[in-house]
């Protein structure tokens, strides 16, 4: 059987609202070291990985590798039960066909179980090859939420640069233009205001401001987040979460015709 | 611009 019991069980509600508009159904791949999720968007432009660790956990325990079939608007709906301070167990059989919610309140004065039916779905999982980057910029996580938010309202796609000054923003559309510098910026009082650039050699690169403007609803789960970028490749939005793993989003480019 | 899809720089087992 599995059985993992989360005591910070707001991580597993933040998780959901971060994924479910973005993924419909997906396993949730468990085994003895915790539970990872990889899946694609409908239409294959955008890649989720999630890793939450064993050792996160309070109490973890995976007799044999489970794929438990899950449709994220469900679970998320059953999540949205669950108080914030509440702690989250999750439940499930070898050969069963449900998974288990268990919530607790923080002074045990009461238990909720929620069952929720499982799916079979057919997932591969693609490979995703280990990349130097050319460029790694770890900025505030409400600050690039911010960014996205402002150039959506005017374009449809983002250029990214970055050169050893800063990481730029850019956009333009119907009633205009619009440029974002971000400078590295180390000499900040809290650590989780800082933006750090790490740089091989200057890389630009297009998206569309609509994937990214998604991937920013997981800025809850952490103060900073980490663009990782190289020509012609997808760029990794992560958000990590403490203790825990990560949540990483790829992105294809868009590339000129 | 075109739109990439993110099977064709990751590969499939």
């Amino acid at each position: 059987m599995f059985e993992g019991r989360l005591l910070q069980g707001s991580l597993l509600k933040k998780v959901l609202e971060a994924i479910k508009d973005l993924v419909t159904d997906t396993n949730f791949d468990c085994s003895e070291t915790g539970i990872a999720l990889q899946a694609m968007d409908s239409s294959h432009v955008a890649l989720v990985s999630l890793l939450l660790k064993d050792t996160g956990f309070d109490h973890f325990r995976c007799d044999r590798n489970l794929a438990l079939g899950i449709n994220l608007q469900n679970m998320s709906k059953m999540l949205k039960c669950a108080g914030n301070d509440d702690i989250i167990t999750l439940k499930a059989e070898d050969e069963g066909d449900t998974i288990t919610f268990m919530f607790e309140s923080p002074n045990q004065d009461k238990i909720s179980d929620f069952e929720m039916k499982l799916m079979d779905i057919d997932s591969e999982h693609l490979g995703i090859p280990d990349t130097d980057y050319q460029a790694i910029v770890t900025m505030p996580s409400a600050e690039f939420q911010r960014i996205v938010r402002d150039l959506s309202s005017i374009g449809d796609t983002a250029v990214i640069g970055v050169t050893k000054e800063g990481i730029s923003f850019s956009t333009g559309g119907d009633i205009g233009k619009a440029n974002i510098v971000c400078r590295q910026n180390t000499n900040v009082d809290k650590e989780e205001d800082q933006t750090t650039v790490e740089i091989h050699e200057p890389v630009s690169l297009t998206f569309a401001l609509r994937y990214l403007n998604s991937f920013t609803k997981a800025t809850a789960l952490s103060p900073q987040v980490t663009l990782s970028l190289s020509k012609e490749l997808p760029i990794v939005v992560e958000y990590k979460i403490e203790k825990m793993g990560f949540l990483r989003f790829y992105l294809a480019p868009k590339i000129e015709e | 611009m075109a739109q990439k899809g993110i099977t064709s720089f990751f590969q499939a087992p």
